[in-house]
């Protein structure tokens, strides 16, 4: 049961350092994938697109589009439901997506 | 009997490990193909119209939604930069960001809940380098599950 | 109370990070507090 025990221990290892290499080139890839200057451009969603993802679609739906490391505070709703965006870096774009 | 014990533990700790790290891979790939199939469907539009789209009409990655009822009233307070912004909703909200808004908008060819088609099986493992294919065929059929999945 | 802090203003992160704030805002029933209590002015909002 030992020698048992023993070996599926080292084989669980390997398991764990094969998929902590894939975790790593995965984030290079995606990195280097979504900073791609033609990916960044052809990055993008429709007002349509937004609508499609949402049950029902005639809701509001607010597009916040901010600078990296905005702080996004949601409170706790027994005090109202109040959201409250803080940017350190630049402006913050906020607009609602049109009906149509 | 100890160290057979001591041996166990150690077993379930790396089995803890390999599954929360299975799920953080699952998450990559599944981002990894629902940016690559939004750029290869948004090339292919332009192509066809043979112009980009007018700039007022598409938003740009990386963006969150806060979608609400329309009924709901919104108040809203923002500081003269724009750095600051203070919204009072007297309704509920939710909150999604990019990512969950391409699998919604079925991006991620349904990997997400484990409801692959065939045709998009070979469209998802033909976006993932080779080494995670054995990963996206397993995605396919619920989440990675299997501890040892042998790579290609 | 609980209040949820996030970053946001980067492309893909940890999975579904709003999970969280989507159940703390449905799971209350401040909407349904409200409507009740009607008869009382709501709090002034807080303002920047």
């Amino acid at each position: 049961r030992y020698k048992s025990l023993q070996k599926e221990v080292s084989d669980l290892g390997e398991a764990e350092e094969k998929l902590d290499e894939l975790i790593s080139k995965s984030n290079l890839q995606l990195k280097l994938l979504t900073e791609d200057p033609q990916n960044k451009k052809l990055g993008y969603v429709m007002c349509q697109d937004l609508r499609s993802t949402v049950n029902p679609p005639e809701q509001i739906v607010m597009v916040v589009r901010a600078p990296p490391e905005t702080q996004m505070q949601v409170s706790d709703p027994s005090e109202g439901y109040q959201i409250s965006l803080k940017s350190s870096r630049g402006p913050i774009d906020v607009f609602l997506c049109p009906e149509d | 009997a100890q160290e057979c014990q001591n041996l166990e533990v150690e077993r379930q700790r790396r089995l803890e490990r390999i599954k929360q790290k299975q799920s953080q891979l699952q998450e990559l790939i599944l981002q990894q193909i629902a940016f690559k199939k939004l750029v290869q469907r948004n090339r292919q539009v332009e192509q066809q119209t043979k112009r980009p789209p007018p700039p007022n009409s598409v938003i740009h990655l990386p963006f969150i939604i806060v979608n609400t009822s329309k009924k709901t009233v919104i108040d809203c307070s923002i500081s003269n930069d724009k750095f600051e912004y203070l919204f009072n909703f007297d309704n509920m909200f939710e909150i999604h960001d990019d990512i969950e808004v391409l699998k919604r908008m079925g991006m991620a060819c349904g990997l997400e809940v484990g409801k692959c088609s065939p045709e998009d099986l070979k469209i998802a493992r033909s976006l993932v380098p080779k080494a995670l294919e054995p990963y996206v065929t397993e995605m396919a059929q619920g989440s990675i599950s299997n501890v040892y999945i042998s790579g290609v | 109370r609980s209040r949820i802090l996030v970053s946001i203003g980067e492309s893909f992160g940890t999975s579904d990070k709003f999970q969280k704030i989507n159940e703390m805002v449905s799971s209350s029933d401040w909407s349904l507090k409200r409507s009740f209590d009607q008869g009382s002015t709501p709090k002034p909002l807080k303002r920047l």
